[in-house]
């Protein structure tokens, strides 16, 4: 039980993080869900994981795999690669 | 670039470091942003100049967190700078995040490199998906003493402001850039290029439809930035999707419209001789599916299914191709017909019936 626990909490974490991410950079937005109830419209959220996924030329899966995390990880510029910089 | 590609209207731009980083000595702050400036200027006919005073087009800050600009940086890590495209007030400036580590080594960040993407921004280059190219979101350190610009940055960055040197070159005289409709008109090359013609002249070339009147000119190197300038004989294999490109004892393939980025060939491959320096011009026969090599008074057939030149070539030009009188200067192929180019003149020949159609004015084709 703990470890499911840990999981969860783990995934909640990177999830949340995805969020900022691709809000920051791909446009994506919220339309005032308070980001901690994860309700999110999934099929959006999936959409948006994808054109960061082919923009980096990663594998397109739409999901929050090790690899789409890491290069979210990554410093980078905060001019965002898919909408303007007001 | 930036979606609406938002630009600097003039070509010599001023910049002012607003603060410093303490992590850096203050010379090497300057240093590292001169160096930014300069990878830009390298490519580009733009001119910077650094005040100390008063209102800059490009201001640089360091700075935490909120900063007044509504785009707050996030501490050590994640965000490392952002810049703001070309525009009046805050347009063009371009702020660093201070809880990074700045440098001019290869610990921390390096102020060089990041500088380099930021201004890239501040110019109204958008992110670049090639990880070679500076403009590539994420930080990577690359070695200082090789670094140079991606073609993909190249390609950004003069398709908005044109090649070093230059204007933005423009189809109609305006003292820059070739005119095309200046009457002593020469060109060095023509061919086509899928749907459009394009006509080789020095550094550039000018692109258009067959039947549009309007033309659009680039810089060879904005477009192909390892192909020379002077270009001196063109030609397409249509259905192949393939333009070949001469210049002296050398060619180029480019296929698809991307230039292939092996190694230029030696154009003794095809079977010239030696003696043979540099092609005049050249033109493709979609009914023979031959290549016709224009050379002084002579030209050579090279047959492009077999990779072989047809025996019995030379010959003579004004032989086997009556009325055209040595030497050509360019040639392509459109619609049944050559159009040779001599000097200021164009000769329209008609493949079929081997024999000529039209003299006209060698810039016929921009509707002068």
């Amino acid at each position: 039980a703990p470890l499911t626990h840990n999981n969860r909490s783990t995934e909640k974490i990177d999830v949340t993080f995805a969020i900022e991410y691709l809000s920051n950079f791909y446009n994506l937005h919220l339309d005032g869900t308070p980001m901690t109830k994860m309700k999110i419209n999934n099929n959006f959220l999936e959409e948006k994981i994808q054109e960061m996924q082919q923009f980096f030329g990663l594998k397109v899966t739409g999901q929050l795999d090790s690899s789409t995390l890491e290069l979210m990880h990554t410093p980078r510029c905060g001019v965002p690669d898919a909408q303007h910089f007001t | 670039t930036m979606p609406q590609r938002p630009v600097w209207n003039k070509r010599s731009l001023t910049y002012r470091i607003h603060n410093y980083t303490p992590d850096m000595k203050r010379e090497d702050v300057d240093y590292a942003i001169q160096k930014a400036f300069q990878v830009w200027s390298d490519v580009t006919p733009l001119k910077f100049r650094r005040i100390h005073a008063g209102e800059a087009d490009i201001v640089i800050r360091f700075a935490y967190r909120d900063h007044g600009d509504f785009n707050s940086f996030d501490g050590k890590d994640g965000i490392l700078a952002h810049a703001f495209g070309p525009g009046s007030g805050i347009g063009g400036d371009a702020h660093f995040d201070e809880a990074e580590t700045w440098s001019k080594s290869t610990q921390g960040r390096n102020l060089f490199l990041v500088a380099v993407h930021e201004l890239g921004h501040s110019l109204g280059l958008g992110h670049s998906r090639d990880p070679n190219a500076i403009m590539y979101p994420n930080y990577r350190h690359f070695d200082l003493n090789t670094f140079h610009l991606s073609a993909d940055d190249v390609r950004g960055i003069q398709s908005l402001y044109g090649g070093p040197g230059t204007h933005q070159p423009k189809p109609n005289p305006d003292g820059s850039g070739p005119a095309a409709c200046d009457p002593n008109l020469t060109f060095d090359a023509v061919t086509t290029m899928g749907d459009k013609i394009l006509f080789f002249k020095d550094r550039f070339f000018w692109w258009k439809l067959p039947e549009s009147t309007a033309a659009g000119v680039s810089s060879i190197y904005s477009v192909w930035p390892t192909l020379p300038s002077g270009i001196q004989a063109a030609y397409e294999v249509k259905d192949r999707n393939q333009v070949f490109l001469f210049k002296d004892d050398k060619y180029w393939l480019i296929s698809d419209l991307r230039l292939q980025p092996n190694p230029p060939k030696r154009i003794h491959s095809l079977g010239f001789p030696e003696s043979v320096k540099k092609i005049d011009a050249a033109v493709f026969n979609p009914f023979l599916h031959k290549a016709y090599f224009f050379v002084d008074n002579q030209y050579w057939r090279y047959d492009v299914k077999r990779q072989l030149m047809d025996p019995t070539y030379p010959r003579l030009i004004s032989k086997w191709f009556p009325g055209i009188k040595p030497k050509i200067d360019a040639a392509f192929y459109f619609k049944g017909h050559f159009y040779f180019f001599q000097g200021s003149n164009q000769v329209e020949y008609d493949v079929r019936s081997q024999r000529i159609t039209k003299r006209l004015k060698s810039n016929s084709w921009f509707g002068c």
